[in-house]
């Protein structure tokens, strides 16, 4: 196994975003693995729209009010929907009315899943190291208060919040999780944290998805 | 300063600290994770919750190993005798 992946060094993952006061995480997250396999598939990384899927996406997601990463992705896929840059669609941080329903230029997924890797979170760094980031459903109470380090006790898994992963690093005394949020650039490292691998913290491994493009 | 509101959010504040407190207070290396003063630290935990923490996911079906390695480009080895 490669010791240590990060695909920001690579150019596959876009600026970190700031969700603001809307409580789209899902939609931010959901985006940014989406981002992130374009750019690994097709070699453009360009940010798409986060808006459109907030304004757009249904199966019980409720924009800026929440949702969940898995039915958003099924929504991508079951209707097709191509996603737009966010030059195109672009944040307004709000829920709005979808302004698009048929656009064909854009990026459609061709594939999705969610999966449970509690207790096989080897097989998470391999998919985050052999496929590319995931985007997983995560417990960030804790994260209120957190300024930097690598969190490894005291969190709950109590599912609250999305974020996307963009690699791992394997060679230090405790091996970590590079998770990017969207809370702006002025939290933890730049808008990353750092997040234990082995042992479920903060629920990172209950439900993890992938896609591609 | 000195409203009401001044007044509450000096009090959360000083409540931020008393948590960040006890969170380092259990940090047992260097790798440990930092807790303190950030752009949150006006706010009560349940407006952070009300505010930021809005993901509604249940857990998901535990992995089919096949499926996975599907995924990760891995061939299914076959059964021979």
């Amino acid at each position: 196994r490669t010791q240590k992946v990060d695909w920001r060094k690579t150019n596959k993952v876009t600026a970190v975003n700031n969700q603001k006061d809307c409580g789209a995480c899902w939609a931010f997250s959901s985006v940014e693995i989406i981002e992130s396999m374009v750019a690994i598939r097709k070699g453009v990384l360009a940010p798409l729209s986060v808006q459109q899927m907030t304004d757009c996406a249904r199966f019980g997601n409720r924009g800026c009010q929440g949702g969940n990463i898995e039915t958003a992705l099924m929504w991508l896929k079951s209707t097709n929907t191509a996603l737009v840059s966010s030059k195109k669609y672009p944040l307004t941080w709000k829920t709005e009315t979808c302004k698009l329903t048929n656009s064909t230029e854009g990026v459609t997924i061709s594939s999705h899943a969610t999966y449970g890797l509690v207790q096989n979170e080897e097989k998470m760094v391999d998919l985050i190291e052999n496929h590319g980031p995931v985007a997983v459903a995560i417990d960030a109470t804790l994260w209120q208060d957190y300024l930097g380090g690598v969190i490894q006790h005291h969190c709950e898994m109590n599912l609250n919040h999305a974020v996307e992963i963009v690699g791992y690093d394997l060679t230090g005394n405790v091996p970590y999780y590079i998770v990017r949020n969207s809370w702006g650039t002025d939290f933890g490292h730049s808008g990353y944290l750092y997040i234990k691998i082995g042992k479920n913290v903060c629920g990172i491994a209950t439900s993890v998805s992938i896609v591609d493009v | 300063e000195g409203s009401k509101e001044y007044i509450f959010r000096m009090n959360v504040f000083e409540k931020s600290l008393i948590r960040h407190a006890k969170l380092n207070s259990k940090t047992v290396s260097i790798e440990n994770a930092q807790f303190g003063i950030n752009k949150f630290s006006d706010m009560t935990p349940e407006e952070f919750q009300v505010k930021f923490l809005k993901l509604k996911q249940e857990p998901a079906e535990p992995f089919q190993p096949l499926s996975l390695d599907l995924w990760l480009g891995n061939k299914p080895i076959a059964t021979t005798e």
